[in-house]
C-alpha cells in the first residue's frame, strides 16, 4: 500500500530496528 | 551436572538454572540451554563480561556496532528489566519468552504498547508516534512530506484514539491490534520453535543430566 493510506504503526513495524529475527542468524 | 552451574557458567552474572528459567517460560530445558549458546555468543562480541550490553545489542541485530536506532534502543531497554545498562541471562530469556509462538497474546500486547509508549507515561502520544515515524523515514531513507506524516497520523488517531483524547491509552491499544493483526507480526519470532537446529551446540555443554526435558 502506498505510505499514505498505511497506519502508522505498520509504518513502524517495518523498521529493522524491531526485527529481532537478525538475532538467529549467524 | 545437575542443578550446581559449573565455573564457567558462573561467569555469567545473572546466570540462572535453565530447569528453571524453562519452568517460567514457554521453552524447554533444552531450548533454554541453546538460547544460553546465542547469549555466551552476543555477550562475548565487545566486552567478554557474561553480560549483553547495548553496542553486543545492536551489533547482533545489524551487523554493524555504530548504527543507533531508536526502536532498537527501546527494545535494548524493555529487555534490561532491571536499568542497569546490560541484559543478563535470565532478562535474555524472559524477554525473548513474550516473542515465543506459545507466549499469551496478551504479553505480546503489553510488550508491544510499551515499546510505543516512549516515555512511559501509560498513553502512546501522538507525538511519540510522529518521533518514531520521523526515525523510520532516517532508517529507511524513504521521503515523505510533513503533510503526508501529519495525514498519516490523522489517520491512525481516528482510528486507534476511539476516546479522541490525543493518545492511545492500553485498551485502546488491545482493541486496535485486535483489529490490525498484522501490527503484531514483529511479536513473535518463529526462530524460536527452532532455536535447538539453529544451536546444536549446546548439547556438549548442557549441565542437565536429561536434556530431553
Amino acid at each position: 500500500a502506498a505510505p499514505a493510506l498505511m497506519n502508522a504503526f505498520e509504518l513502524i513495524s517495518t523498521s529493522q530496528g524491531l526485527n529481532l529475527g537478525t538475532l538467529f542468524e549467524k | 551436572m545437575g542443578c550446581f552451574p559449573s565455573r564457567a557458567r558462573r561467569q555469567y552474572p545473572g546466570y540462572e538454572d535453565p530447569v528453571v528459567l524453562a519452568s517460567q517460560t514457554a521453552f524447554s530445558v533444552s531450548e533454554v540451554e541453546a538460547l544460553f549458546e546465542l547469549f555466551k555468543s552476543i555477550s562475548s562480541s565487545v566486552v567478554d563480561d557474561g553480560l549483553i550490553n547495548k553496542e553486543e545489542f545492536q551489533l547482533a541485530l545489524f551487523k554493524n556496532r555504530k548504527k543507533e536506532n531508536l526502536f532498537a534502543n527501546r527494545i535494548f531497554d524493555l529487555f534490561d528489566v532491571k536499568q542497569k545498562g546490560v541484559i543478563d541471562f535470565g532478562d535474555f530469556v524472559r524477554a525473548l519468552n513474550v516473542f515465543h509462538p506459545n507466549a499469551p497474546q496478551e504479553d505480546k500486547v503489553d510488550f508491544s504498547f510499551k515499546l510505543y509508549d516512549l516515555d512511559g507515561t501509560g498513553f502512546i502520544e501522538r507525538k511519540e508516534v510522529k518521533q518514531m515515524l520521523i526515525a523510520l523515514l532516517y532508517e529507511s531513507e524513504m521521503r515523505l512530506s510533513d503533510e503526508t506524516v501529519e495525514l498519516i497520523l490523522d489517520k491512525t488517531f481516528l482510528e486507534a484514539d476511539v476516546n479522541q483524547d490525543g493518545k492511545i491509552d492500553k485498551t485502546e491499544w488491545a482493541n486496535f491490534v485486535s483489529r490490525n493483526p498484522s501490527l503484531l507480526k514483529i511479536m513473535t519470532l518463529p526462530y524460536l520453535r527452532d532455536i535447538t537446529t539453529t544451536f546444536p551446540s549446546f548439547v556438549f555443554n548442557s549441565e542437565v543430566d536429561d536434556i530431553a526435558t
